[in-house]
């Protein structure tokens, strides 16, 4: 056997079938097999199983088809029959079955049909932290072998949970060698959705045919820890708001004049010629505007996380809320940073851009919510705003993240959440086989805030006020703990009393 | 470059990084295989599910292919793996 990774750091674990109506079964009964799964390892562990209620659960088990917003699609009936995640945050413990199986309600298989309990127990062990097995007839062996009647648990796969939690006897005894070292869950305040009786019902006492609401329950704190962020892994958080950095961020519309080195004249001069122009004369400097910026609100650069980095025309471009840096061979240029609609012919009510990059034909796109702008320099191309969805990307996708060139491939690449596609270029949309998950860019982590290929050809990862430079061989960071970004990308100096992210 | 004279197809191929046994980075970058490696890749393969090990994909290994399987990989990241225990 092999354990993979973490192991939950309690022993009474909650579960919750969080798929109303999975097609063409019975729910109960769907519960009960689901139950008797747990209960497979529960026997043989110290471990208990507790049925609730509530997408806060440990184990939240699924019905799902297809794409299904974790990178690991299913294939309709046939091979893949489910997929269930290891302990830790967001989905951790999870399990996932394909709706489009035929599932059987009993412990045999037929032709047809695949016995939900043998696969559930299966994957259950993926839940609790045990990867698969090379053992013929161990549980954890990958292929679906099905399970006896009276079915015991191998030998293989009860090393494995038992190195993890512990034996049960040993539950009995106080002798807890190995897995004694995770606690019970304290009692805490029920989550609304359950009741509130003390009585532990664990998988061995469950009764299928009674029903939810009468079934007594132990009130269980909801299950996130205080360290981990709220689980709804079906969300694209958003990024870290700006204003919350800044509470003396306005976003209103600016009033006092802004001063900036631009003439009416060369911003005409840029507008038709910046596409072809070098980078020393690029021309992308602050337009006049009849209704100037203040220069309250405007993100400290040595202390923000950025909304969205990319290189436009050899030059980096940073972008913060409703304003960007420009830094070129010299560095940071002067005079910023200044209102992106300055440059860039957005609508004014924009507050920030989430995503922003340079296409092999040099126009340049922004994603800002569910739409992308196109612009031709600083113009912007008729026809633009347009949906998302024109570039073959979901509809209930929220907003893009970052987008790429990636210099190690020459492929676009966009990131959202949990997800990332690659996009074809010469197809206008993004290809087949995609979305998949974020943990391909091993490292990174989800819900990042830009991305972008710098000048020395690698590829950086930003998420909050760090960086990971990515090692595009090995395809993961180089370097796990994250760099802070100001030193680095906006010559700040690094001050000893601020905890470095490397350290921290 | 050449064909790999190891016929696998891309179905193959995809199983193969699905599951653990050529590096998934491969789908992104499109890095060039050598017949040693997808020989290897497919003898790993026959290796851990317990069929005859001979490094093509014979008529064991496509049955096995095509069979009712969990949807997680067989050979995962050694970085995230504790040490393997066997009895």
């Amino acid at each position: 056997f092999t354990v993979h990774g973490q192991k939950w750091p309690h022993r009474n674990l909650t579960w919750s079938l969080r798929t109303e109506q999975p097609r063409g079964l019975e729910p109960g009964g769907v519960r009960h097999q689901l139950s008797r799964a747990l209960d497979l390892w529960a026997k043989n562990s110290k471990l208990t199983f507790q049925e609730v209620n509530s997408d806060r659960a440990d184990i939240l088990v699924y019905f799902q088809q297809g794409y299904h917003g974790d990178g690991y699609p299913f294939d309709g009936r046939g091979q893949i029959l489910a997929h269930a995640f290891f302990p830790g945050t967001d989905r951790g413990g999870d399990a996932h079955f394909d709706e489009e199986e035929i599932w059987l309600l009993t412990d045999s298989s037929d032709e047809e049909g695949t016995s939900l309990y043998a696969v559930a127990a299966h994957e259950f062990g993926h839940s609790l932290g045990l990867a698969h097995s090379s053992v013929r007839g161990a549980l954890m062996y990958p292929w679906y072998q099905g399970l006896s009647t009276n079915y015991e648990l191998p030998e293989d796969d009860r090393h494995g949970i038992q190195q993890m939690y512990g034996a049960p006897e040993e539950r009995l005894w106080g002798n807890i060698p190995g897995g004694g070292t995770q606690p019970e869950r304290p009692p805490a305040a029920a989550p609304s959705t359950t009741t509130s009786s003390t009585t532990t019902i664990t998988t061995t006492t469950y009764r299928p045919w009674r029903t939810r609401p009468t079934r007594p329950t132990r009130p269980t704190r909801p299950n996130h820890y205080p360290e981990e962020r709220p689980r709804r892994p079906d969300r694209y958080p958003v990024k870290p708001d700006y204003r919350t950095e800044r509470p003396d961020y306005r976003p209103q519309r600016p009033h006092k004049p802004h001063r900036h080195h631009t003439t009416p004249s060369t911003t005409a001069a840029i507008a038709t010629t910046s596409v072809a122009t070098s980078p020393t004369t690029m021309g992308y400097r602050p337009r006049h505007r009849s209704t100037p910026s203040p220069r309250d609100g405007i993100p400290d650069k040595c202390d923000t996380s950025y909304d969205a980095i990319s290189i436009i025309r050899r030059e980096v471009f940073i972008f913060k809320g409703r304003y960007l840096w420009r830094i070129g061979d010299q560095g940071l240029y002067e005079g910023y940073p200044a209102e992106i609609i300055r440059l860039f012919n957005l609508p004014e009510d924009i507050d920030h851009v989430d995503a922003v990059y340079e296409r092999p034909d040099k126009k340049i796109v922004f994603f800002i919510g569910n739409k992308y702008f196109l612009f031709n320099g600083n113009i912007l191309e008729p026809g633009y705003p347009r949906p998302l969805t024109d570039l073959g990307l979901p509809r209930s996708l929220e907003k893009v993240d970052g987008a790429m060139v990636w210099g190690h491939n020459g492929r676009t690449y966009f990131f959202s959440g949990t997800m990332y596609w690659r996009f074809d270029e010469s197809e206008n949309y993004v290809e087949l086989d995609y979305p998949r998950d974020m943990t391909m860019f091993a490292g990174v982590g989800y819900n990042i805030d830009a991305v972008f290929q710098w000048k020395d050809g690698k590829t950086y990862f930003f998420k909050g006020k760090g960086f990971w430079e990515f090692d595009d061989l090995r395809m993961k960071v180089a370097h796990e703990k994250q760099k802070l970004s100001a030193p680095v990308w906006m010559g700040c100096p690094r001050k000893l009393e601020t905890p470095d992210l490397e350290t921290n | 470059a050449p064909q790999p004279a190891t016929y696998a197809d891309s179905s193959a191929q995809d199983y193969l990084m699905q599951f653990g046994y050529l590096p998934e980075s491969d789908r992104e970058t499109g890095n060039l295989r050598t017949d040693d490696q997808l020989i290897n890749a497919i003898k790993n393969l026959q290796s851990y599910s317990g069929i005859p090990v001979t490094g093509h994909i014979d008529e064991a290994t496509k049955k096995l292919m095509k069979a009712k399987r969990c949807g997680l990989p067989d050979k995962l990241d050694p970085r995230f793996s504790r040490t393997r225990h066997r009895r």
